[in-house]
């Protein structure tokens, strides 16, 4: 475990907590694409079955049921709970996701490592992760007034996988025969989506001014 | 071996 990916991680879990934080607290989620939440919902679902088939450390282990079980309850908390479901913004997350998921099984099926069930899901959540974040960046686009929770989950969700590259990059240079395509590339477009995200939150940030996409 | 050392990742 090298320093850019405990950040990393921390980052990612920072986000969730933010979200968290506003769903449960605040008890809205105005601004939050319930796509994107199911999307990763399926994401980790499908990475971390491998709970049951194999042990790294017991950081691996529980940080892996705090996403299954924050991504399942933000889910829940959208479509059942009273108070939150009414703030969601339903006419404007529109995105078809379900056109996401079926390219990504399809390209899984299509280029993997390994040909075995868990492979194959593992690097279809790996496909699915790096597009998950688009219905969120649409619905942010489509927001009128994002509040600086939301902003900031999306700038923690996109400094996670900033951090990760780094990782990726030391790893490359301290371990020997550290190189995986599939999950490089698909990091690497997941980052690159984050690209104008990140110059206009820094704009906004720099102006101090309200956080607004252009349409 | 090498695929195993992806998987310790989140």
């Amino acid at each position: 475990m090298n320093i850019f990916r405990l950040a990393g991680d921390m980052t990612h879990l920072a986000s969730v907590l933010v979200l968290l934080l506003k769903i449960h607290t605040i008890k809205s989620c105005a601004g939050v694409s319930l796509k994107t939440q199911e999307l990763y919902a399926i994401v980790f679902a499908t990475r971390y079955l491998d709970i049951f088939t194999s042990f790294y450390s017991i950081y691996n282990t529980l940080m892996k049921l705090v996403f299954l079980g924050s991504s399942f309850s933000i889910v829940l908390y959208m479509k059942y709970h009273k108070t939150v479901h009414r703030s969601y913004d339903r006419e404007q997350d529109t995105f078809r996701h379900w056109f996401l998921v079926l390219p990504c099984l399809l390209l899984a099926l299509l280029i993997h490592e390994k040909f075995t069930f868990l492979e194959v899901l593992w690097t279809f959540s790996l496909y699915l992760e790096a597009v998950a974040i688009l219905p969120q960046l649409v619905l942010l686009q489509r927001t009128r007034n994002i509040d600086n929770l939301t902003g900031q989950y999306v700038f923690l969700l996109g400094g996670y996988r900033g951090l990760y590259i780094l990782n990726w990059i030391y790893r490359y240079f301290t371990e020997p025969h550290f190189v995986h395509w599939i999950t490089w590339i698909s990091g690497l477009v997941q980052t690159l989506l984050y690209a104008d995200f990140f110059f206009y939150y820094s704009q906004s940030w720099k102006n101090n001014k309200k956080l607004q996409l252009p349409a | 071996s090498s695929d195993e050392a992806a998987k310790d990742e989140l």
